[in-house]
């Protein structure tokens, strides 16, 4: 079948995967395959709840701003959950 | 502040630590002083005592590691992940680990032990993380000079272990400022590279036209080496130069990067010895003049020749009727100045010589 996915940029991918760890650790996102990340909605319920938490615009999605944060040094412990 | 699911503490006032090992980046005496300063931090405003242990177990043991270090909660190499300790409890209960990966000081030069450690013996004892940019219990790392701890912190402490029956006097930081708190007033705006930077207290708030929600930051986690109090701003693009003042001194800023030979005194512009500090600045695009608002008066100052121009002060009152009151801050877009005073702000128009409307000053925050 003609498939229309096309291979996200590497950077893109880089920063998927660190949100996506970021979320796991800190934000309890289930580990496992999530299938395509961006588009889940555990995904982008846990952005939600990071974006609520640092009083950034509450959009779901992995925009700058977002990223810049889940960049900076911090502490290890979880923000949220047991 | 945020405490741990169930509240989790330790039973009894008494707590001991113990320091299981040490980093070679500093003097074994540096790092005792930084772990016993952190938990003063928490004794002086709750009635905890901490007992030092050099052998056995201890409720807090403190040691550093690298990557995964015993308890499958692995470190990350250097930046990132800084540290992480575990709440009141059995076994590693308590227990507070730093990643070795990272460079430890006692300044600001790398990141500072003693304000990790305050952090994490924190968690220690109960406290999880804070949502207060401005509180010792944020998340994310900041070098921040005085005492560490902000009225968010000692609240949520208090609530566990009560407060310290003998206090000591002891300064806590403001929380950060509320944006819609209707009588906010600020300290200083200014344009910087297209986004617009509003100082209060110890923070800025930053707007991009892309960005609708101002995103708050601690003065200092952007611009260590600029005080945590702001007067007065404004930004000269020709120059791509944000001058910042505070008391008799400014600082020029080129983006993040503070520019060589500052900070200045004030009176290098050609202000009289007399001014001790600038109340607001704005830097008017069409006329190339900067104007420079201290008390009842202000002054014109020259961006290309470097002069203050001649026949100031003058009187704001007169030059800007409608505006006869002090000014916090100043602004400049498109012919209309907007004069920040408490919790107003008053749009006033270049070609009509009058304030054409009034706003809250916080309605910019999309308050």
């Amino acid at each position: 079948a003609h498939s229309f996915a096309v291979p996200l940029p590497s950077e893109d991918k880089d920063d998927l995967l660190l949100a996506e760890k970021y979320l796991r650790r800190f934000y309890g996102l289930p580990a496992g395959l999530q299938g395509r990340q961006r588009s889940s909605v555990a995904f982008q319920s846990k952005i939600k709840e990071m974006q609520k938490f640092f009083k950034l615009k509450v959009t779901g999605n992995l925009d700058d701003n977002t990223l810049d944060l889940m960049k900076q040094a911090r502490c290890g412990v979880p923000d949220i959950g047991e | 502040y945020n405490h741990f699911p169930r509240n989790l503490k330790w039973q009894n006032n008494e707590v001991t630590f113990r320091i299981l090992n040490y980093t070679p980046d500093l003097k074994k005496t540096d790092v005792d002083r930084a772990v016993r300063n952190a938990l003063n931090v928490w004794s002086d405003v709750t009635p905890l005592t901490f007992k030092k242990l050099h052998q056995g177990n201890a409720d807090i043991m403190i040691s550093f590691g690298s990557k995964e270090h015993g308890d499958y909660n692995p470190f990350d190499g250097p930046n990132g992940l800084l540290a992480h300790a575990y709440p009141p409890g059995q076994g590693i209960g308590g227990d507070t680990h730093f990643d070795e990966d990272e460079h430890w000081t006692k300044d600001s030069s790398a990141y500072n032990l003693f304000i990790v450690a305050a952090h994490e013996l924190g968690h220690a004892l109960g406290m999880s993380h804070s949502a207060d940019p401005g509180a010792l219990m944020y998340p994310v790392y900041s070098y921040t000079t005085g005492y560490p701890l902000a009225e968010d912190d000692i609240e949520g402490i208090q609530a566990l272990y009560g407060p310290n029956p003998n206090p000591r006097k002891v300064k806590p930081k403001p929380d950060a400022p509320n944006k819609c708190d209707p009588m906010l007033s600020f300290d200083a705006v200014t344009e910087l590279r297209g986004e617009t930077i509003i100082f209060k207290d110890r923070f800025y708030w930053r707007l991009h036209p892309q960005m609708p929600e101002p995103e708050q930051t601690l003065i200092k986690s952007t611009w260590p080496s600029i005080p945590n109090k702001v007067d007065a701003a404004y930004e000269n693009p020709e120059k791509d130069v944000v001058m910042i003042f505070s008391g008799i001194r400014m600082w020029a800023l080129n983006g993040y990067n503070l520019v060589d030979g500052y900070p200045k005194y004030i009176h290098k512009l050609g202000l009289p010895k007399k001014i001790r500090k600038i109340d607001a600045s704005v830097y008017i695009r069409d006329t190339g003049k900067t104007l420079l608002f201290t008390d009842e008066d202000y002054w014109s100052y020259d961006e290309a020749t470097g002069t203050m121009d001649s026949g100031y002060p003058r009187s704001i009152e007169e030059d800007f009727p409608g505006m006869d009151d002090e000014i916090d801050a100043a602004s400049y877009h498109y012919g209309y100045l907007y004069f920040f005073h408490e919790h107003m702000q008053y749009e006033y128009s270049y070609t009509s010589r009058k304030v054409i409307r009034i706003m809250r000053t916080n309605s910019i925050l999309n308050c």
